[in-house]
């Protein structure tokens, strides 16, 4: 369901280039649940953009359920990511002026659903990370983890068959993060794609392949 | 050096209100270095803001040094804060607009430090995190953990006598965790005071000291 081939992703600051990715290639079947480790600054959420179609590499092809994405136009690809792709950032996953519960709605807004599965859904999604009674929290209100389980919430609002997840216990005691990975597991054993960046090989080996980067190649 | 007695802090956000601390004491020798542990929204960042002088009690003392700093006038607070304590915050630690090396120099800015020194101490605070090389990017131009280790630079900047570091190595992989756990412990070596918010074990082991937080008590 995910191929890149020859995939190169080069940012130009002015000074120097910074070759972030150099000639990645990558399949996973639909069902499948990867992680993705490596030394900091090794190229991972970069990676994690151009599969999320958030960016487009410098180089190379991106097939995403067949469509060479890469290809697509800002508003096209917008769809997809909404109906596809469900994608916890490693920062700034909320949205400030919005509350938790707002937060998580988003997605169900824009995918055009109807006020009563809005609320349905928030309400399932803010229970499922634990986080019932923070919904009228706005993020300056919630702890680091919190935000962190309410950025998983909003990944999951419009059920999406890819849920790509940057770092998504960095902030979380072994207990959260113990919870999470129950929830991804759960999620990958329904058939959802899975892919997760971590630094923790309690989290890695939750998964059934892992790629490791390294210096923007996968190694 | 840090003294807090029967510290409580409730947040009224309009519905209910949240008790993030709970009538806590704490005392720390000059030179400690202490570790503080605790599930997500146990009120670990809340009581590093109160240390840090970024946030007063809602009730009880906090001695630093000796004196009762919840009676400082904000100007006050601003000033022991630059000279006295390094921050790394557990979100949002650099300026947007500001480039790495702008951002470390910052403090120094405020201390009045002299051209000449400031480039010589960004120029080896940068080396000490590994980041030499990306001194002129701004923060949406690094990754996670290089934002993590700007932010580290940053609060040594000023020589602080306490330093905070609140989930230091949250986005770094071990290797580079490794390599700031002995650059702190160096400096706590040197006479340097330390406090570490953390939920790694490898991390916490570091510390002379390690106390845990329950829904805002010490446990
Ligand atoms: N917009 C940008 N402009 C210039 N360089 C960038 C930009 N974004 C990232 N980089 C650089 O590209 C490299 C890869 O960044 P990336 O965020 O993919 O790393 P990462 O593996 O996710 O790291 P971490 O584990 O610290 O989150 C980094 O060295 C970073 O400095
Ligand atoms: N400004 C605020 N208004 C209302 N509630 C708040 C505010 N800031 C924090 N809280 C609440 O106070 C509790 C403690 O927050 P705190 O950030 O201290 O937790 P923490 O232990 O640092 O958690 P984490 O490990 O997730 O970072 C949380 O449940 C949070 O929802
Ligand atoms: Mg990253
Ligand atoms: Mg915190």
């Amino acid at each position: 369901v995910i191929e890149l081939a020859g995939v190169s992703k080069v940012y130009d600051t002015g000074r120097v280039a910074v070759r972030a990715l150099d000639d990645v290639d990558l399949r996973l079947e639909a069902g499948g649940y990867m992680a993705i480790m490596g030394p900091s600054g090794s190229g991972k959420s970069t990676l994690m953009h151009i599969l999320g179609c958030l960016d487009t590499p410098t180089s190379g092809s991106y097939f995403l359920r067949g469509h060479e994405v890469s290809q697509y136009a800002r508003k096209k690809l917008a769809q997809v990511r909404n109906r596809e792709v469900g994608f916890v950032f490693q920062r700034f996953n909320l949205l400030p002026r919005l509350t938790a519960a707002e937060n998580v709605e988003l997605p169900l807004l824009y995918a055009g659903a109807s006020a009563e599965r809005r609320r349905e859904v928030v309400a399932d999604l803010l229970a499922k990370v634990g986080l019932s009674d923070r919904g009228h929290h706005r993020p300056n209100e919630l702890s680091g983890g919190e935000v962190q389980r309410v950025a998983i919430a909003r990944a999951l609002a419009n059920d999406p068959a890819i849920i790509l997840a940057d770092e998504p216990t960095g902030n979380l005691d072994s207990k959260s993060e113990e919870d999470l990975m129950q929830l991804l597991d759960s999620l990958n054993e329904k058939g959802k794609t899975l892919v997760v960046v971590t630094h923790e090989d309690s989290v890695a080996r939750h998964a059934k392949r892992v790629i490791t980067l390294h210096d923007g190649r996968v190694v």
